[in-house]
């Protein structure tokens, strides 16, 4: 019995298979946001580079966010041939607890919007790209400076400034905020997902 | 921003164009490297600032992208 679906293949080189069709959404506030079409251009072109079929949608209201992302897994569960990857990439101002702003002011939380594609059938066992260029608050990071060091480490060498929450391995056995009944047998929702966050918890996203 | 975008995407860009054929998951530790060694100036603040990404990955295989 494989309640989990079909098991990677062993050992520490198991790649995953993007022979398949590769799909990207990008979705960009501009909107009161300065100089965010250079993101924009640099990572469309580079998402083609890629290889990935890029939607682009700049400026979506709240609303929109939401419906840009089930028309993006609609797309994918309609393609005809095998999709082996997809990116995701959410720019806009944003704010703590997963808020996310539309180019109305409304607020959508990032869950929700990440949770459209843990739905898509066509993405089973695919990996799940996301990249979130938001602040998630206010804080701004001051590092830990030179002074945060004992006073022989100081003398022999003053190294620069790191933020405050930089290397820290954080490992869950469980997804958080999720239900702890677990996923449905024969899926695994919660896997194959990688989320990269331009900032921590709380801070500002520069 | 206002110049030339974002820390994150501008670095990311980079890092995955440079080297393509690597390990998502290891380029992207590259890529917090790179944004933490950066001094940022935000609007309305005239202290030098901390950057750093947040990564989670539910990944099980290594993910290279070319």
């Amino acid at each position: 019995v494989e309640p989990w679906g079909p098991e990677p293949e062993p050992g520490p080189s198991a790649q995953y298979d993007l022979s398949g069709a590769r799909a990207a959404l990008l979705l960009a506030v501009t909107q009161g946001r300065p100089g965010a079409q250079h993101d924009v251009e640099a990572l469309g072109s580079l998402c083609q580079a890629l290889g990935f079929e890029t939607t682009l949608r700049t400026d979506p209201t709240a609303q929109a966010f939401q419906e840009e992302m089930a028309q993006f897994r609609k797309q994918l569960d309609a393609h005809r041939g095998p999709v082996s990857c997809a990116l995701v990439a959410l720019m806009a101002h944003g704010g703590p607890q997963g808020k996310l702003l539309g180019a109305d002011g409304q607020e959508r939380q990032l869950e929700v919007l990440v949770q459209e594609l843990s739905h898509c059938g066509a993405l089973r066992g695919c990996p799940k790209i996301f990249l979130f260029q938001a602040c998630r608050g206010g804080h701004r990071d001051a590092g830990m400076g030179p002074a945060a060091l004992p006073w022989f480490r100081r003398w022999l060498r003053a190294p620069p400034a790191t933020p405050s929450q930089a290397d820290v391995l954080h490992v869950c056995t469980d997804v958080q905020g999720r239900s702890s009944r677990g996923p449905t047998p024969g899926s695994l929702n919660q896997a194959d997902v990688l989320m990269v966050y331009a900032a921590a918890e709380g801070c500002v996203a520069y | 921003r206002d110049e030339k975008g974002s820390d994150f995407i501008q670095t990311l860009v980079e890092v995955l164009r440079a080297d393509p054929k690597a390990d998502l998951l290891e380029l992207m530790t590259e890529v917090n490297r790179q944004v933490c060694e950066l001094d940022v100036l935000g609007p309305d603040c005239d202290e030098r600032r901390k950057a750093c990404l947040e990564i989670h990955s539910s990944l099980r295989r290594r993910l290279c992208l070319q």
